[in-house]
């Protein structure tokens, strides 16, 4: 897996065509919303779920 | 006909008469478990045709002296409804006889994707005109396959023969041992391998989530199987060790939408590897079984 790779599959899934350039105002302005993590973290344990059937 | 509401409409029937074989292979404690199935080969005998009837045909049709034999694997729903998928075909000639195969690898492969406890493997065999239409021969009525005779005929019965690779030689091993280094030659398997998003310049204020994650790589080798079941199967290549399962990593970005910037999650498919195996370019990808 290299740097490339997940870069592109980034912009692939974002339909993105380069890196948006934020300014350090905007990043740090930016607060993840409870469903949002909420979702996250849902996303997080289905993908780590079949490995745990696998134990 | 003479129906007030709709215009007769005559065809012509074009009857391309099969014969159907319904095979039935009892398959349970046939595969090895912890085994990979390699190639199943479907053997049928085709009896020769009596001299006369090939004469006699030779006179009426000289056209052409072939049948198409295709054979289906027939799946039994729990409705009780029948479902049929292709798995191979080809045409036979009525002046050959003897042991015809069929590669039904495919057949085999859905079997195994049924829910226990399964069915007998079906295989459905029809023997058809080589094609259709008024110049079609009929030289497919004269090609006969032995089925099963009585017990104890022996001769001519139809073979379902089942190739297989035992992974405790031929598989991988699973994940590596994080205690020892993977030397040369080690068998394939799974090893850690952690991205640290955060060492990534782009990443920098566009990735809120996660810092890094394992993504696991595929080292090692895999064990070729020896010299003559390489030329039985001549169309796999040598055996290497894949990500035969990944699963998708989900992230948290920054998108900025209509001057606001706002956290939004996103899932990377096919990031993390999930299971390495040993597999061979060539082999065919089974098909999945749909419901």
């Amino acid at each position: 897996m290299t740097e490339e790779q997940i870069l592109g599959s980034l912009l692939q899934q974002l339909r993105l065509s380069e890196v948006p350039v934020l300014d350090e105002g905007e990043a740090e302005s930016v607060v993840t919303p409870a469903h949002v993590r909420a979702q996250y973290v849902a996303l997080l344990q289905r993908s780590h779920g079949t490995r745990s059937r696998g134990k | 006909r003479f129906s007030q509401n709709f215009r007769e409409v005559a065809g012509r029937f074009l009857a391309s008469e099969a014969s159907t074989h319904l095979l039935v292979f009892g398959m349970e404690q046939r595969l090895p478990p912890n085994s990979e199935l390699v190639q199943a080969v479907l053997r049928l005998f085709q009896e020769p045709v009596p001299e006369a009837a090939l004469r006699r045909h030779g006179l009426l049709a000289p056209r052409s002296d072939r049948a198409r034999v295709t054979v289906r694997w027939l799946h039994v729903r729990d409705d009780g409804s029948n479902r049929t998928s292709l798995i191979d075909s080809r045409l036979v000639s009525v002046h050959e006889s003897g042991w015809k195969a069929f590669d039904v690898t495919e057949a085999v492969n859905f079997w195994q994707q049924l829910r226990r406890p399964r069915q007998p493997l079906l295989l459905q065999v029809s023997v058809q005109r080589e094609h259709l239409g008024p110049l079609a021969s009929s030289a497919h009525r004269l090609v006969r396959f032995a089925s099963q005779g009585p017990a104890g005929a022996g001769q001519g019965q139809p073979q379902l023969e089942l190739h297989t690779l035992d992974l405790r030689d031929f598989g991988a091993q699973g994940n590596c041992d994080p205690e020892a280094p993977v030397t040369e030659g080690a068998r394939c398997c799974r090893r850690e391998m952690y991205i640290d998003l955060q060492g990534m310049k782009w990443a920098e204020r566009w990735v809120l989530e996660p810092p890094g994650f394992l993504a696991y790589e595929c080292v090692g080798t895999c064990q070729q199987p020896p010299e003559p079941l390489r030329s039985k199967w001549p169309f796999l290549g040598p055996r290497q060790c894949v990500a035969s399962e990944t699963t998708s990593l989900p992230m948290i970005v920054s998108i900025r939408e209509g001057g606001r910037t706002r956290a939004q999650v996103v899932s990377l498919p096919n990031m993390r590897v999930q299971k390495c195996s040993c597999a061979s370019d060539g082999a065919p990808v089974p098909r999945k079984l749909e419901p």
